[in-house]
């Protein structure tokens, strides 16, 4: 029978989990394998930086959704583990493939590669939850009737300090290495980037300015427009 | 079964994209 919006989004917190909790929240064998075969070892690096995002994220996400959802938070944040983890695999074979490399250590030594990831694979566990939706009524979550409304995107870059355009940069790859996104899931992610590309990449301080310069001091041909006010 | 614009060419990829290439 057609799916009730309810029963796609239980359907699609299902798939997340037995997914997500079979590949489990540690680096596979492969993985493991990238990282050995890098000229510096990030592993303890990833495990450090996941420790200290994990901290950060439950106590914010008890912040924001009320202290009684701290547990929530500490469940997410796994499922995000274990999505970073595996579209992380994903990402290095295709670059493995694309590049014919096997030694991934400056990206992988990258910390913003990293936290991105691990914001974008937190975005589309709030976003299957329902937690994070755009449907509630605008840019700032508006006031939806669930109390989670509160960690409505870009809330996941502000907690992990994280410039916009650097998670603007990781979306289509993120897309393109987890074929199995739902099509909400998609068009959310979608959402997220027309956000940053027309509001949240202008804001003071964005890396943004720092790439339009070095192309114009590059020389690029045309004239770069001044960014507007 | 979604229609996401990909943009990026065949010689972008993740470790252009974070300078890592």
């Amino acid at each position: 029978p057609p799916q009730t919006p309810i029963r796609a989004a239980m359907t699609s917190i299902q798939m997340l989990r037995v997914d997500l909790t079979s590949s489990g929240d540690q680096p596979s064998t492969n993985l493991a394998t990238y990282f050995k075969h890098c000229t510096v070892d990030p592993t303890q690096d990833v495990l450090k930086r996941l420790e200290m995002l994990g901290q950060v994220f439950s106590q914010r996400f008890g912040q924001a959704a009320g202290p009684h959802c701290v547990v929530n938070g500490r469940q997410r944040f796994t499922l995000g583990v274990g999505l970073y983890y595996k579209v992380m695999e994903a990402m290095l074979k295709s670059e493995e493939k694309r590049l014919s490399v096997q030694n991934f250590s400056k990206l992988l030594n990258h910390s913003t590669f990293h936290t991105s990831l691990l914001a974008c694979a937190l975005e589309v566990v709030m976003a299957t939850y329902g937690e994070s939706s755009f449907k509630n009524g605008g840019f700032n979550g508006g006031g939806g009737d669930t109390a989670e409304t509160g960690v409505c995107f870009p809330w996941i870059l502000d907690v992990f300090n994280l410039a916009a355009f650097d998670f603007y940069k990781l979306i289509e790859s993120f897309i393109k290495a987890e074929p199995t996104l739902s099509k909400d899931i998609v068009k959310h992610l979608e959402t997220c980037e027309n956000l940053i590309m027309e509001r949240i990449a202008w804001r003071t301080g964005s890396p943004l300015f720092d790439l339009l310069k070095q192309e114009h001091e590059g020389g690029a041909a045309e004239q770069v427009e001044t960014p507007a006010s | 079964s979604h229609d996401y614009h990909f943009g990026l060419e065949e010689h972008e990829g993740i470790s252009e994209l974070f300078d890592c290439d």
